[in-house]
């Protein structure tokens, strides 16, 4: 399994190395073992640069880029190896308006494979869904679910 | 596999039976702070087989029962059932002739826990076990819980391993 | 300064007791002392229970619901001794619109006594601001920065 | 105290001289992801004398030296000076006559530090101490860093209690 895990890693860094520079509009990005030498043992290190940036440590980066940076390995990782179902938690959260928007053109994309479940609190990203649960509690302490179909709304 | 529909009762805020019925695609939750939304996610790790309460924000198991509000008392116990599609045939050779798999699991605050597959009871370990193999097992980057996504970039290179690992 | 910490978490538990359901628009909370034996080592618990709802440990509330719990707590702290700034670096970012605008009023009160640095990504909060700076990056890499007095466009 | 005004030259993100001009009441801060909103809070707690570099996001103090862009060569200094009202006329008797304090610290590629009060040369304690008498020092509670607000229920109840010991 030295080799699963050498092949699962080059196959998710090249992928890596394209979702980045999609979600950021520009930029690099890599994944690196710390060690090469051990494969069953070594860890990861995430390389990453915004567009027009130097290269410095990732520590340095801003929470929004942080957290895109994150999404970017994920969506990697998952169009590699896309699993049945994908649920994010208000990811979106730390996301200025225009990184929402290139988020929500790759979910859209990957969609058509897998189903997402995606809880938000932006308007922004309500558009893209074709179902909505819409999550209340008139009764404090009791959640009450209403669902909207949007296709039937729109159609 | 797709999801198709969870049922949810007694299990955390969702005090009476709710049903979600799911298509594919995209499906977006929304609602005020505090309402359920995050609540919905820990009822589809835990009818995965989840067995550690914190990872359901609890401290011991019971918490994921309905605890009570100040209008209704506390339920005995909590079920959550999901129906997915299984057009790929997985699981062991008895479920491949399924087109559709319910899994249900209760809890009871006495402690006591029941587990079915198809309405036939069954053990924990037979529904973790058909997670994996429909490929939804592996977690770690198919569920992103709320806060979580920091997490990535500030954990140790030797703890992020475990994403690849998972999709090799 | 047993005598000092005593005090002081007598004061800032009263103004906790009344912050919370401010915020919350009703409920309960309360700070406890560990250890009331051992002044000096006694750890802090915080007790809250969302109005309607049945008193359960903080861990089960949501993220909402625990950002708004700190939140009253470092309200409470400030108007019992107030700094003479205070900056918040978007801690509005996982509540919806309603509690943002209960936070923004409190923010306004309590900027008559102290200067208040908020750094946000939400509409409704640059409402309540007297100076706004937006930051951007026309050139990569290079923060510039405008500065717009609100009063002077509004009087 | 109130904080008059901030200059920033070489600190991060900012590399020509940024003049920020503070009035009293709220003042907020926006623009898109990565842009330097953070940034600015990072040379406030810079200027008032912060000493651990993880606490502004660096692994080592000369990180908060602008590192240079595309177009841009890295500067070989970093410099941040606040300017704020003393009406009480805290810090030490000489200072007390002053309506005004200025702070400037400067930190050079090599390594080298230098620190002014109103523009005299003074040490990094001198800073730290002007700024515990103005009652800033304390900043557990005064300034609240992006993502950190869900650390105060998540921590441990021992570490809690330095919120109260900071206003006691
Ligand atoms: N066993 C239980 N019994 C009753 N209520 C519970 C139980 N467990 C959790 N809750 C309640 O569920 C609420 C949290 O719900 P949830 O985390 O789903 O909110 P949310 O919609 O995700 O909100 P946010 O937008 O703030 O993240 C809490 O108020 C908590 O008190
Ligand atoms: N020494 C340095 N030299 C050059 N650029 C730097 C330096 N230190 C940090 N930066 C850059 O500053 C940017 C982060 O800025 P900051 O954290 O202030 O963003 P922000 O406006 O708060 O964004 P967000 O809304 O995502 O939180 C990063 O892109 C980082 O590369
Ligand atoms: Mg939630
Ligand atoms: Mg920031």
């Amino acid at each position: 399994t030295r080799k699963r895990f050498r092949e699962a890693f080059d196959q998710i860094n090249e992928q890596f190395k394209q979702v980045f520079p999609r979600l950021f509009v520009g930029g690099e990005a890599e994944l690196r073992l710390t060690d090469e030498a051990d494969l069953l043992e070594s860890g990861i290190d995430i390389i990453a640069q915004p567009p027009g940036k130097k290269l410095q440590n990732v520590g340095l980066l801003s929470g929004g880029e942080k957290a895109l940076t994150a999404v970017a390995l994920i969506f990697a990782i998952f169009l590699i190896k896309p699993s049945p179902f994908c649920i994010l938690d208000e990811v979106d959260a730390p996301l200025d308006d225009a990184n929402i928007g290139r988020f929500n053109e790759m979910v859209k994309e990957m969609s058509g494979e897998s189903q997402f479940v995606i809880i938000t609190h932006n308007t922004r990203t309500m558009e893209i869904a074709d179902t909505l649960f819409g999550v209340t509690m008139e009764e404090p302490g009791v959640s009450s679910l209403v669902a909207v179909r949007l296709d039937d709304l729109s159609s | 596999m797709k999801i198709k529909r969870i049922e949810i009762i007694g299990f955390k805020s969702f005090v009476d039976k709710t049903v979600l019925n799911f298509e594919s695609g995209i499906t977006a939750i929304l609602g005020p702070n505090g309402c359920g939304k995050s609540n919905v996610i820990d009822a589809i790790r835990w009818v995965m087989g989840e067995q550690n309460a914190k990872n359901l924000r609890g401290q011991a198991m019971e918490d994921v029962i309905f605890g009570g509000s100040e209008k209704r008392r506390a339920h005995g116990m909590a079920a959550v059932t999901m129906v997915f599609s299984n057009p790929e045939g997985v699981g062991t050779t008895e479920l491949n002739q399924y087109s559709e798999i319910m899994v249900t699991r209760r809890l009871y605050r006495n402690g006591d826990s029941e587990y079915l597959l198809n309405k036939t009871p069954c053990r924990l370990k037979d529904i973790a076990e058909l997670f994996m193999d429909t490929g939804v097992g592996a977690r770690a980057y198919s569920i992103i819980e709320q806060g979580k996504i920091g997490m990535i970039l500030q954990s140790r290179p030797e703890d992020r391993r475990v994403l690849i690992e998972e999709a090799a």
